[in-house]
C-alpha cells in the first residue's frame, strides 16, 4: 500500500492547475515529472508482484518485471534479451477483443507464443527515423515487433512468451526496410 | 461502353472519392453543368469568379505552401492543375493557369459537394455488377440511394499514398476520406500592456497570422500482415505515421502516431504546431469538444450562447479545451478525433478538425509565470510524441455510438505492459 499511496499523493499534487495546464516554470514541470515517474515506477512493483503470484502455482516464481519507455520506442529488456515475457494488463471493465502490441526490438526474427502454446503472427516494422533521432532517447531498438493480443479479460492479465528464433544471426543494421524486401 | 457511361454518370463521386477533399477544377464546374462551357474567369482583385461569385462554392483560403527543401513558397494551384485532363470540364486549363499565375490570389480552391447528385441508373445486370466489381476501388451506386456505398473487402481503414488521404470505414458500409495536414502558427509578440498587445505564452494562445502555414509532406507506406502504415515527413521536426491494423477485430478506427520537435527558433519566431484533418462533411461551423472528459459541449464558430460576440482573435477565439475528444457531424455521421492528452482544438473550416499539438514560444505573456513557454532538454526544444484515434460513427446506429464511447475510454486507459527477461524454455513457460 505504501507504493500505491505514494502514487495517489503524487496524483493529488498533480491536480494543481499548473500541473494540468502547464502554466508553471520549466523547473517546476521537471520536478512534477520526477515525482510522477518515481511514483509510477513504485506502483509497477506492485503489478510485478501480482503477476509473479498469479503465475506461480504456489512455487516461487520471481521474474524481474520492468516498465518500458514505449512512447519513445525503447525497452532495455526486449532489446537485449533472447527470451523475454510480456504481461499485458487490461485496466477496463470490459474484455478487449484485440490489442495491437508494439515492442521495441533490434532487427532479428522473433517468435511469439500465446498462453495456449500457439505461435501468433507477427510483423517487424522499422521505427520511424524521427523517433530514433530523438536526442534524449537511449535505445538500440531499430524496429517494433507488432502482434495482436486478443481477448484480454476485464481487469485481467495475459502473458506472451517472446524468443529470438534460434538460427537467426543478428543482422547488421540495414537502411532498407524489411517489408519491401520480403515483398 | 457501359462501364464508361457508368463512370461518366457518377464521376462527381468517382473523382471526389478518388481525389478526396482536394478535388480538381473540373469537378467544381461539373457540379454546375451550365458553367462547364464557360471557362472560370478569375477576378484580379477578389480571386473569385465574379459572374457567379454567390455560387462559387469554393472559398479562397490563404493556405501558403512552404516547400521545406528550399523554403520557397509554391503556388499549389499549379500543382493541383498540372496533370488534369481538359476534356471533362472544358475549362481551358492553360488559360486558367495563366490567370491564376497573374492573379496570385486564389491559392487553393476547396470544394464541397453541396448537393449529392442522385444517380438514376437502371439496376446493373448480374454480369455487369461482376464486371465492375473486379476493380478493387469500385463504387457501387444503388440507384434508389443517394449515398455512394464504397465496397471494401474488410472494413479496415486504408489510405492513398500519392495524394495522401485516409479512408475511414463507415460503420454502415462505405467509407469517408480524410486528408490531413500539419501546419504552424507564428506566435504573436507584444509588450503585454493591453489585451491587443499580448504575447502568445503559457496562458495565452495568440497567433500573429490569420492562416496557418501548411507544411508540404512526403509520404511512404509500409504494408504487412498485421499493420499497414503511411509515414509522412513534413519537415525535420514534424512527422507522423497513419496506422491501420489489418486484424478483423481492429476495424473502424485509424491511429495517427505523431512526433514533433525540437521546434527550431533560430528565426526568433515562436511556433505553434497544429494537426488538421480535412473531410468533406458539412458541419455548418459547429463542432463538439468534451470538457474534462464529461459531456460533449456544442461549439459554434464566432459565437457564444451567452452574449453577442465580437472576436478580436478569429483563431484563438474559436479554440476550446479538448480533454479526450473533438468531433464534427452532419445529419448522418460523426467524425471524431480522440486525443491521448489535453489539447486545444477547433473547427475553423467546414469539415475540418484542428488540434494544437506542440508549442515553443519566446516571450512571457505576463500572467504570472514570468517565463516563456520554451521548455528544453539537452538545450534543445522538447520532443513530443502522441497519438490520435480517428473514429467515424453513424448517428442512427446505437452500436456505432457505443463503439465510439468505448474507444474513447480504451484510448485513455490503454493496456499496461511490463516485460521480464527469462531463461526458462517455452515448454517450462
Amino acid at each position: 500500500m505504501d507504493a500505491i499511496d505514494e502514487l495517489k499523493s503524487t496524483m493529488g499534487v498533480m491536480q494543481h492547475h499548473d500541473a494540468v495546464t502547464g502554466t508553471e516554470k520549466a523547473h517546476v514541470a521537471h520536478d512534477y515529472e520526477r515525482m510522477l515517474s518515481a511514483a509510477v515506477a513504485g506502483a509497477v512493483e506492485v503489478t510485478a508482484e501480482a503477476v509473479n503470484k498469479l503465475m506461480s502455482n504456489n512455487g516461487t516464481v520471481d521474474f524481474k518485471w520492468h516498465r518500458c519507455m514505449l512512447n519513445e520506442s525503447s525497452c532495455h529488456v526486449s532489446e537485449h534479451s533472447q527470451r523475454f515475457m510480456v504481461s499485458i494488463y487490461n485496466p477496463l471493465a470490459w474484455k478487449l477483443d484485440a490489442i495491437p502490441v508494439r515492442i521495441p526490438v533490434t532487427e532479428q526474427k522473433y517468435r511469439v507464443t500465446a498462453p495456449n502454446g500457439d505461435y501468433i503472427e507477427t510483423q517487424l516494422v522499422p521505427i520511424p527515423k524521427e523517433v530514433i533521432e530523438i536526442p534524449t532517447r537511449k535505445s538500440t531498438a531499430t524496429h517494433e515487433l507488432v502482434f495482436v493480443a486478443i481477448k484480454v479479460k476485464p481487469l485481467g492479465y495475459k502473458n506472451f512468451f517472446v524468443e529470438v528464433e534460434p538460427n537467426t544471426v543478428k543482422r547488421e543494421k540495414r537502411s532498407v526496410n524489411r517489408e519491401t524486401k520480403d515483398d | 461502353k457501359r462501364k464508361m457511361d457508368f463512370y461518366e454518370s457518377v464521376n462527381d463521386y468517382w473523382k471526389n472519392v478518388r481525389e478526396q477533399s482536394f478535388v480538381n477544377i473540373e469537378t467544381i464546374d461539373a457540379m454546375d453543368k451550365k458553367d462547364v462551357e464557360r471557362p472560370v474567369k478569375l477576378n484580379q482583385d477578389t480571386g473569385f469568379d465574379d459572374e457567379d461569385e454567390k455560387e462559387a462554392k469554393f472559398e479562397n483560403t490563404e493556405k501558403v505552401f512552404v516547400n521545406t527543401d528550399n523554403d520557397k513558397y509554391l503556388d499549389p494551384t499549379l500543382d493541383i492543375l498540372k496533370d488534369n485532363k481538359e476534356d471533362e470540364a472544358n475549362v481551358n486549363i492553360a488559360e486558367l493557369q495563366k490567370l491564376i499565375k497573374e492573379s496570385r490570389i486564389v491559392k487553393q480552391m476547396k470544394h464541397k459537394p453541396a448537393v449529392k447528385p442522385v444517380v438514376n441508373l437502371p439496376p446493373l445486370s448480374e454480369d455487369e455488377m461482376r464486371m465492375l466489381s473486379d476493380d478493387p476501388m469500385i463504387v457501387q451506386v444503388y440507384p434508389e440511394a443517394e449515398e455512394v456505398v464504397m465496397r471494401d473487402q474488410a472494413s479496415n481503414a486504408s489510405f492513398n499514398v500519392e495524394n495522401p488521404a485516409i479512408y475511414i470505414p463507415h460503420p454502415s458500409g462505405g467509407f469517408m476520406s480524410v486528408s490531413f495536414d500539419m501546419a504552424f502558427y507564428r506566435a504573436a509578440i507584444g509588450d503585454n500592456r493591453a489585451p491587443s498587445r499580448r504575447s502568445s505564452g503559457a496562458y495565452i494562445f495568440r497567433p500573429n497570422v490569420t492562416k496557418p502555414f501548411i507544411y508540404d509532406k512526403k509520404c511512404t507506406s509500409i504494408s504487412g500482415s498485421i499493420v499497414n502504415e503511411l509515414r509522412c515527413v513534413f519537415t525535420e521536426y514534424v512527422s507522423l505515421s497513419v496506422r491501420s491494423y489489418v486484424h478483423p477485430l481492429l476495424v473502424n478506427w485509424v491511429e495517427i502516431d505523431w512526433v514533433i520537435g525540437s521546434i527550431p527558433i533560430e528565426d526568433n519566431i515562436g511556433k505553434e504546431i497544429v494537426a488538421m484533418y480535412n473531410s468533406n462533411m458539412i458541419n455548418n461551423g459547429e463542432f463538439y469538444t468534451d470538457s474534462n472528459g464529461r459531456q460533449m459541449l456544442k461549439r459554434k464558430l464566432n459565437y457564444r450562447p451567452q452574449w453577442n460576440l465580437t472576436l478580436d482573435e478569429p483563431i484563438a477565439g474559436n479554440y476550446y479545451p479538448v480533454t479526450n475528444k473533438i468531433s464534427i457531424e452532419d445529419d448522418k455521421y460523426r467524425f471524431s478525433v480522440l486525443t491521448d492528452r489535453s489539447e486545444g482544438g477547433a473547427s475553423l473550416t467546414e469539415g475540418q478538425i484542428e488540434l494544437m499539438l506542440h508549442r515553443r514560444l519566446l516571450e512571457d505573456d505576463a500572467f504570472g509565470v514570468n517565463e516563456a513557454l520554451n521548455e528544453t532538454a539537452n538545450d534543445q526544444g522538447l520532443n513530443v510524441r502522441g497519438n490520435h484515434w480517428l473514429v467515424l460513427s453513424d448517428l442512427k446506429n446505437k452500436d456505432s455510438l457505443i463503439y465510439e464511447r468505448k474507444k474513447l475510454l480504451e484510448h485513455h486507459l490503454r493496456p499496461q505492459m511490463i516485460f521480464a527477461d527469462t531463461q526458462i524454455s517455452k515448454e517450462d513457460y
